[in-house]
């Protein structure tokens, strides 16, 4: 996956993602194509969440699912997860669950209480920094203000880092693949220099939902494994998304 | 570039979505939270039975490949009911509605929906 929160000159924050998933799970060797990303691309719907007849949360998801992946509270937050790979994953959660110590959380499920009940972008910082979960996860929230915007590294336990944006640093956005931001990305999948290649060349004046679209359907960003794109806006409270494909030759992952 | 990890120059006026990158544009439903869990997916899943069928099937096929006598797919399908009803709620009355509406095994459809957890790995 690939996530973004940016900020434009004017203080508007955009957020913006690529949803990866299905490595290794099967290789359509006639279509060049990982076999569970594409029949993971139909069950994508959009979803309006609703509570006396008023929005509460929307969110790009997949039709069967009931945790969320992505999502936006209008004018309060926009929420993306991206999975992070860990020797002490969500099996041990998953055991532990099993045996009885149920204290922590499903990532998926935290996300979607989150979106349905967080109040304000600091509440969902807070809940999703400190909530103890079974797997470990990288959280990348966007707000409605300047300076609302962050990556949060979570182990099953604990919040390791939180980074957060800076325009006075120079850091209008934050960018997160599947790698921990303070250490280099798997070589062979180096997703993390071309997406702050293209937004650099991009520059804070220029960041839009267009431009944002642009970076994240330049290879290898786009890549074999990404089912959709969603692009949201908190102001505004708008998500869209798009299913994507990536024509050859284009990275398996 | 044409060898691998096939990098390209940042792309350009791809908005609004169009051309072999873009397959298409994804459908709204409403999900009322008033309505009780087991019925608020029910409008969702008929629309997407079939394919949420055929993406379960892949699964099988996947467990089938590595464990041929089927052994992995019975695990699941008598193993997961029981865990199911240890998850909150709302999360486990909407999954038992999916799988009501759906047709789909219990066990298989809450392993789609701990997907992430079992995959971290």
């Amino acid at each position: 996956c690939t996530s973004v929160v940016a900020e434009d000159s004017k203080g508007n924050l955009l957020h913006g993602r690529n949803l990866d998933f299905g490595l290794f799970m099967g290789w359509d060797l006639k279509n060049k194509s990982w076999i569970m990303s594409e029949k993971l691309k139909p069950l994508v719907v959009n979803l309006d969440f609703r509570r006396n007849n008023k929005t509460v949360f929307k969110s790009t998801n997949f039709a069967g699912y009931v945790g969320m992946l992505t999502g936006i509270r209008p004018h309060l937050f926009s929420l993306t997860m991206n999975e992070r790979f860990s020797l002490d994953g969500g099996y041990i959660g998953i055991l532990e669950w099993i045996l009885g110590q149920r204290d922590g959380m499903w990532m998926s499920f935290l996300t979607r209480s989150v979106l349905e009940n967080a109040t304000s972008y600091e509440n969902a910082r807070s809940l999703l920094a400190q909530t103890k979960l079974l797997a470990p996860a990288y959280f990348i929230l966007g707000g409605n203000q300047s300076g609302q915007g962050c990556i949060i590294t979570r182990s099953r336990e604990l919040s390791l880092d939180l980074l957060e944006l800076n325009v006075k640093l120079g850091r209008w956005y934050v960018l997160e693949t599947n790698y921990d931001h303070w250490e280099d990305p798997f070589f062979l999948d180096d997703r993390r220099t071309p997406a702050m290649t293209c937004m650099n060349m991009t520059t804070q004046n220029n960041i839009s939902i267009k431009t944002l679209y642009d970076v994240l359907s330049t290879k290898p960003v786009l890549n074999k494994l990404t089912t959709y794109t969603t692009l949201m806006q908190v102001s505004n409270g708008n998500l869209e998304s798009y299913i994507r494909d990536c024509p050859n030759p284009c990275m398996p992952w | 570039q044409f060898i691998p990890p096939y990098t390209e120059d940042c792309r350009t006026d791809m908005y609004p979505p169009k051309g072999p990158t873009f397959r298409s544009t994804v459908s709204w439903y409403t999900i009322d939270l008033d309505l009780p869990p087991h019925k608020r997916w029910t409008s969702v899943i008929k629309d997407k039975k079939k394919d949420l069928d055929d993406m379960i099937q892949a699964v099988r096929d996947l467990a089938k490949a590595f464990v041929p006598s089927g052994r992995l797919i019975e695990l699941v399908d008598i193993s997961l009911p029981l865990m199911l009803n240890t998850l909150p709620n709302p999360f486990r009355d909407e999954i038992k509605g999916i799988a009501s509406d759906s047709g789909i095994p219990l066990g298989e459809i809450t392993l789609f929906n701990i997907f992430y957890e079992v995959f971290t790995v």
